[in-house]
């Protein structure tokens, strides 16, 4: 563990917890694509199988129950609790387009070609597109939320840090995980554009609104 | 045996 990669996870956990608690209190959850966040849910859902199989840490398996309780949490506000908020008219990505081509390079590009090998590639292959509905759901309305760029700054931020990471622990450790790196890049690159956003508009003070 | 950087990674 480098301060790299923890630095990451707490971005990570920062991420959720600002999804969670802006829809709690503002009771509302418009403006958030309900579909990256049931793909999130898979993400989480897939990987972590190995909850049941193979012990790492307390740290690991702590922060892996709070990622999936948090993504089913948000999902059960989204679509139950707040449903009458839900912008089911402009969450309109088709996420099979995301989830069948994802299901399919994840059978023929892997380590190992057994069930728990494949679904934690699924979910490093799905994990880099996952947060498409919500950029496509932005760039659809024109507009986001203050604290909605916050959340997608700091699920950006995560995944950054996690390419420092790895390159770390190609140095140090001489260690790393193609599958992973080339996702995280992809990952990394889909937020260049909203990272560009964010710092010219959001941290000036102005609302996050596209040109039309 | 080369382990996936992701088993220990969340």
């Amino acid at each position: 563990m480098n301060i790299f990669r923890l630095a990451g996870d707490l971005s990570h956990l920062a991420a959720i917890i600002v999804l969670l608690l802006k829809i709690w209190k503002t009771r509302s959850c418009a403006g958030i694509s309900g579909k990256s966040q049931i793909l999130f849910a898979l993400v989480f859902t897939t990987r972590y199988l190995d909850l049941f199989t193979n012990f790492i840490s307390p740290y690991n398996t702590v922060m892996k129950m709070i990622y999936l309780g948090c993504a089913y949490a948000t999902v059960y506000l989204i679509y139950m609790k707040f449903k009458a908020t839900y912008d089911g008219n402009h969450d309109t990505f088709r996420a099979e387009f995301l989830v069948v081509p994802v299901g399919g390079l994840a059978f023929l590009v892997n380590h190992e070609f057994s069930p728990l090998e494949i679904l934690w590639t699924f979910s490093i292959y799905l994990e880099s597109v996952a947060i498409l509905p919500q950029l496509f759901m932005i760039s659809k309305t024109g507009e986001a939320e203050t604290i909605t760029t916050h959340y997608l700054f700091a699920l950006g931020m995560y995944r950054a840090l996690y390419l420092i990471n790895w390159i770390w622990r190609y140095y140090f450790e001489n260690f790393f995980d193609l599958i992973a790196i080339v996702a995280g890049c992809v990952q990394t690159i889909l937020y260049c554009d909203f990272f560009y956003l964010y710092i010219t508009k959001v941290l000036q003070g102005k609302k996050l609104s596209l040109p039309a | 045996e080369q382990e996936s950087a992701g088993k220990d990674e969340l």
